[in-house]
């Protein structure tokens, strides 16, 4: 199956998301 | 083994495996025998999604400012941050000794490749710790299989890309029977 991949900058763009609030 | 609990929110990004924070403290004066670390070692909680994994993350103290004898464990769920776990023992780790002040940005690099899934080494990885100690704190990433030199390889080369350590910078990979001895 596919891979989920992220770099770092797109997790530490996630971190102030509002859902993750 | 390996039962899922917890699920992304709706809108939420998903991450390819769901891992579970775990915290140790060594108790002073108590012998350092299997028993009392599985008693000393606390599960914080488990994510399946990026938001909910800064959820957590968001809310602990970064390592650089626990003080005393204190760990951090992220491993995939469903494995224990112990060698005695099935999926950790024949395995081993990549060791990395840091001065004091490196810790908190080692980890959350460490953290985010292991969970982004940046080692590329399809099942291998278990999980990290980073262990706070007195005059250096210790990063470590543990694999499923220490006899696999392709592996270990390149979990090392995925290491100095994401860590960005200085140049001088030892790496020492251990087997958990070399640890046990």
């Amino acid at each position: 199956g596919t891979r989920i991949i992220y770099d770092r900058k797109f997790l530490l763009d996630r971190r102030n998301s509002p859902i993750a609030q | 083994a390996k039962k899922k609990t917890v699920v992304p929110g709706a809108g939420e990004h998903p991450l390819q495996y769901n891992y579970t924070f775990w915290y140790s403290r060594r108790t002073p004066g108590r012998p350092a025998s299997s028993q009392s670390y599985e008693q000393n070692i606390k599960q914080i909680g488990s994510f399946a999604s990026v938001e909910q994994f800064w959820r957590f993350y968001s809310h602990m103290t970064r390592p650089g400012d626990l003080t005393g004898h204190s760990d951090f464990h992220l491993f995939k769920e469903g494995i224990k941050p112990m060698w005695e776990d099935d999926a950790n023992k024949s395995g081993g780790k990549w060791i990395i000794r840091l001065r004091k002040g490196l810790a908190s940005r080692c980890w959350e690099n460490l953290i985010l490749a292991m969970l982004g899934e940046q080692f590329m080494v399809g099942e291998e990885i278990c999980g990290a710790v980073v262990s706070v100690r007195f005059q250096e704190d210790i990063i470590s990433i543990w694999n499923k299989t220490a006899s696999d030199q392709a592996t270990t390889a390149r979990i090392r080369d995925t290491l100095r890309r994401v860590l960005n350590l200085p140049p001088n910078t030892i790496m020492e990979y251990k087997t958990h029977t070399d640890s046990i001895k």
